[in-house]
């Protein structure tokens, strides 16, 4: 059975779609086979990510390890059951569909609370939730008092996990492995950045997620999206000397790796 | 009648609510009346951000001057004229409340396509669309070939806005000052910011649109969020001598004030 893995914050911005496509490419590379499924249906960044993979692909002629896209399937609204709700259907349609077939299921959430959001959520074995080096991103996972010290309560977005969560304990799913992964960390010694440090690490103990190296603000994370790349494929279209950034780069993404503890994977 | 500034971008963590409260703020400390709206129902990032200012305010004892934060009036929907949409109604009978008594109106959109967004946009004198310096950003404004050099055609959220545009000059009103500002522009000489540069001015003269000089990636941009505070009201709080970058950040602010072009307003 396939290990699913969410890539979900409802604040927009925080990393989804780029920490998608570079966790489902590692997996890909790692020989993995690896579906994407993409929730987002209006902005739709990690289909595109994947067409100019397969543009390059095809243009290039090199042959890349990639994951396969699938749409979410098209289901007539008068073939469901009383109180079925369609997104729920088209969601367990597709997982069900590539399910037998893959070791691994990358789903990627919208910025924004939707059911389809909160079904994939339900799903989850591994929820990996990006999160900007800011308070404004903090704020949707708990209210902070304004000197930062101390946690006054959950946010919308806990709170729908905690609901995820206790949907999974009452259909007897395993626990989600929740970890959330700072993102675009300035590279300066930063007041701001041990605050968000230390408010993030109050908060895994309280709500119960693990806490995983993330990635710092580079440019080589959003810079390859034209042509579907990552940092990981630099080798295989012949770039031999990487400078120091993206050196960086590699062993942040390496350290994500080894951080989600993913069944059958060795970093 | 108070001029009408929205602040949109269907893109998520674009950096709508943190231009959103830099330009309201500013606005208030030039003397002008501001009303702001948050149309993120949900998330209420702007609200978040006026709620931690009032909060500061009464804490501290300093008096800064500060825009109005106005709820959307509920509507009780069997009120509604036949066809009419409740969300339309909202928002214009929250404006039409606002209007006679302040200079300008600022509505902050979610990173998400609305009804409330559409109708938002169709009631802009202006529009301000940040836009993170990424083609993964750009790729909601227009579809470009993978070397970046040729656009290819408008994406969905500069349909948007052209449909807000139809709609205006079919009532009669005055066009839109679209405007968009980079953000989050990283410090060093870039091949990809150069590229986003040369992007971004094809575009505008495509599809009509003034660009203004943006804010580069500053944590001072964003630290003051748990005390509702910006770089504008740090002298009022007794921090008379800033620092390099913020002496910059200020700068990038006056300049972005500038090209904005708000009647009445001198900087
Ligand atoms: N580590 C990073 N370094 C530099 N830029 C980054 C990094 N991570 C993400 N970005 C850029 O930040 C922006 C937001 O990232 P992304 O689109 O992946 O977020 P998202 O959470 O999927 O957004 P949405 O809420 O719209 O779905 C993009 O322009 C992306 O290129
Ligand atoms: N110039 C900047 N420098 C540093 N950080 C910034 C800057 N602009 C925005 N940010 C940070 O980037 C993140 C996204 O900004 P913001 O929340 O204002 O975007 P948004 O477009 O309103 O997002 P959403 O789509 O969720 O409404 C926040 O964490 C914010 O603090
Ligand atoms: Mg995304
Ligand atoms: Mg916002």
């Amino acid at each position: 059975m396939a290990h699913i893995i969410v890539v979900g914050n409802e604040k927009g911005g925080a990393g989804k779609s780029t920490v998608s496509m570079h966790v489902a490419t590692a997996l890909s590379r790692l020989g993995k086979t690896v579906a994407v499924l993409d929730l987002d249906l209006r902005q739709r960044s990690l289909l595109r990510y994947m067409e100019n993979r397969q543009d390059f692909i095809k243009r290039s002629g090199i042959e890349l390890p990639t994951p396969t896209y699938h749409e979410l399937p098209e289901i007539d609204p008068s073939t469901l059951a009383e109180g079925e709700n369609v997104f729920d259907k088209r969601l367990t349609a597709a997982v069900e569909g590539v399910a037998p077939d893959c070791d691994f299921i990358l789903i990627d959430c919208p910025g924004s609370h939707t059911r389809l959001s909160q079904m994939a959520h339900s799903l989850a074995d591994t929820l990996i939730t990006p999160l900007n080096d800011s308070f404004v991103d903090f704020d949707l996972l708990a209210r902070i008092d304004p000197k930062a010290e101390k946690i006054l309560g959950p946010s919308v977005y806990s709170e729908m996990v905690w609901n995820a969560r206790q949907w999974r304990a009452q259909a007897g799913l395993q626990a989600i492995d929740w970890i959330v992964a700072r993102n675009r960390v300035g590279s300066q010694r930063m007041l701001n950045k041990d605050k968000m440090a230390k408010a993030v690490s109050m908060l895994a103990k309280r709500i119960g997620f693990r806490v995983a190296p993330g990635f710092s603000e580079r440019v080589i994370f959003r810079e390859l999206f034209p042509r579907g790349l990552t940092l990981l494929d630099l080798k295989d279209i012949g770039i031999k000397q990487l400078n120091i950034s993206n050196i960086a780069a590699r062993q942040e993404m390496r350290d994500l790796m080894k951080a989600l503890n993913l069944p059958n994977v060795m970093i």
